[in-house]
């Protein structure tokens, strides 16, 4: 899902807010 | 967590609800209406795609912040976002909404459907025709999209109705959120802990405020399921008119999503 989904998975890394 | 529901929503809000009530009669002139509509569908469907992942790009914000989100594994975090999402936008919709005149804030000023008449047929421009009222319905070409824009504003009115708090409506968007019954969860029952807390403070503060009616009259889960269904057979339909286009001239995020 991560592989599908690359966009998502950079926003969910930058800066665990 | 009612207060960190409540940051976490104001903090990741494009607009504050004060300037967005103050703004209410800030209408597009009809001239800006026309410059609208006159718009290619393929235009306004990429105008109205980047306005809305900015939007969920928002939204992605808000889960980031909200308690227990991050602990979740990155799977589930992904599931509850690409169920959520759209969701979450719509019901954050009623406070951009002035139910009065119904019209919705997009693009700096408020405007209503028929802003978005573009996205069901093609524009005016280079077909020598002159105002859209009165067009043919063999030019509809997206019929069913008229529909959908009504179907999302009739639901920002009956939002509306209900007056909520932009802590109700954090409530109501952290709860969109996280859904332990969201298909292809991995760690459903992690999510349904955090569920389970969100409906207690929720119910806590509905409580202290005396809303507690509000339970009561929220429109029925299934009917934002029925607006994101509708969205997606419209997106379908609209590859179709444009098979070459969408890979390219959409937003990344949002060919992810969708």
């Amino acid at each position: 899902l991560q592989e599908k989904h690359r966009i998502l998975h950079k926003l969910l890394q930058n800066g665990n807010s | 967590l009612t207060q960190n529901v409540l940051k976490s929503y104001l903090e990741t809000c494009a607009q504050r609800t004060e300037e967005l009530q103050r703004r209410r009669w800030e209408t597009f002139s009809s001239q800006e209406v026309c410059a609208y509509q006159r718009q290619s569908m393929a235009e306004m469907w990429q105008r109205c795609a980047g306005r809305l992942t900015e939007a969920i790009q928002q939204v992605v914000e808000f889960a980031k912040r909200l308690q227990g989100f991050m602990d979740l594994c990155q799977h589930d975090q992904i599931v509850l976002l690409k169920a959520g999402a759209l969701e979450v936008v719509l019901v954050g919709m009623c406070r951009a909404f002035n139910a009065d005149n119904r019209t919705v804030f997009f693009e700096g000023k408020y405007g209503g459907t028929e802003l978005f008449r573009a996205l069901g047929r093609a524009g005016d421009s280079g077909r020598g025709r002159g105002q859209a009222e009165g067009t043919a319905s063999d030019e509809e070409l997206l019929p069913g999209c008229h529909d959908l824009i009504s179907s999302i504003f009739d639901f920002a009115q009956s939002l509306c109705a209900l007056h909520c708090s932009d802590s109700e409506v954090a409530f109501l968007c952290a709860l969109v959120l996280l859904n332990a019954s969201r298909p292809w969860l991995q760690e459903q029952a992690k999510v349904a802990v955090l569920q389970g807390h969100l409906e207690v403070a929720f119910r806590l503060l509905l409580r202290r405020t005396q809303r507690e009616e509000l339970l009561a009259r929220l429109p029925p889960a299934g009917r934002l399921r029925a607006l994101c269904s509708q969205h997606l057979e419209q997106l379908q339909a609209f590859h179709r008119l444009h098979p070459g286009l969408l890979p390219a001239a959409f937003p990344p995020l949002y060919r992810e999503l969708f």
